[in-house]
């Protein structure tokens, strides 16, 4: 799965999540990519978020409008937002990983797996490639 | 606080240290970069968030070494089966599709069903043949099957016949390539 947050100019925030799911898998079997509030969601008052992982767990947990509502009904900044909703996963026993911007540029990249294929440009600062933890 | 920016992932499932292949991380390094810089540019230029997006995505379905687009996993049947979802944070409008086959870039026909149709989510040979009216060339299944990934479903499909044997491997390294694809 690949994945992109993106805030622009006008002070716009979008996301995009693409997968090819997961191998051998049968019976027409859809993970959280393409579900928004899943595994994606953007809403200019609070984050743009793309999700990757065990699709169930991000699906039934709705991970990507979760992390937005903790923001929206109880001012949590993003990256506690972020680190609660992914600790949700955990404690069901799923692993996977969410990046994320908000209006302020303010990103956040939290994983429980192993590493994560993380990458992010801000105006004014370098441009930050990372794998593992 | 920067005016404007991107974060982007290329997948969860990344291979442990030791077992990756030599040259491969520097690969996908050269690889998550170049996508990078294809979002940066459209937000440095003052374009919308929504097309820094696509443009970052397209880059990874491109390359065969993430799972979308080309280099995605194999389905039981050795096909891949792609799906996709983009959203406008500035509209709360959203474009999703799932099981598509033939269509090399999915982000771009989700932004399509975002913006040229009245639907959010749209799957399988209906979501295609909404791409053929606007004019999509289909693309062979072929076209985003990988050697990488043809070994990696044999494994999992040799391990999972062994399970039913009763046979069990140790590793759960197969368990995190099952899952994670």
């Amino acid at each position: 799965t690949v994945g992109c947050a993106a805030l622009d100019q006008q002070g716009n925030l979008a996301a995009g999540t693409s997968t090819g799911g997961m191998a051998n898998k049968k019976y027409g079997r859809v993970g959280d990519a393409p579900i928004i509030g899943a595994g994606n969601y953007a809403n200019n008052a609070t984050c743009a978020l793309s999700a990757t992982g065990d699709g169930e767990y991000f699906m039934r947990l709705n991970v990507a409008h979760d992390v937005s509502a903790q923001m929206e009904y109880r001012g949590v900044p993003l990256h506690t937002a972020a680190a609660a909703s992914i600790a949700k996963v955990g404690k069901l026993g799923g692993t996977g990983g969410v990046v994320a911007i908000d209006r302020q540029g303010n990103i956040a990249m939290e994983f429980n797996s192993l590493g994560m294929y993380r990458a992010a440009h801000l105006a004014g600062q370098p441009a930050f490639v990372a794998i593992y933890r | 606080l920067p005016r404007f920016g991107l974060v982007l992932h290329g997948g969860a499932g990344v291979i442990e240290r030791q077992n990756m292949p030599p040259g491969r991380e520097a690969e996908i390094r050269q690889q998550l970069n170049e996508a990078l810089a294809a979002g940066y540019q459209v937000l440095a230029k003052g374009g919308p968030a929504i097309e820094a997006v696509a443009a970052t995505i397209n880059v990874l379905e491109d390359s065969p070494l993430f799972n979308a687009g080309r280099g995605a996993v194999l389905n039981a049947a050795g096909q891949c089966e792609l799906d996709a979802s983009i959203m406008n944070g500035n509209t709360l409008a959203a474009g999703a599709v799932a099981g598509l086959q033939h269509i090399k870039n999915p982000i771009n026909l989700a932004r399509d069903v975002m913006t040229k149709s009245s639907h959010v989510m749209l799957i399988g040979e209906g979501a295609e043949q909404f791409a053929q009216s606007l004019g999509y060339a289909l693309v062979p299944n072929e076209y985003f099957q990988t050697e990488f990934r043809r070994e990696q479903l044999k494994k999992i499909q040799a391990r999972e016949k062994a399970a039913q044997t009763g046979v069990r491997h140790t590793s759960d390294y197969f368990d995190r390539q099952s899952r994670w694809g």
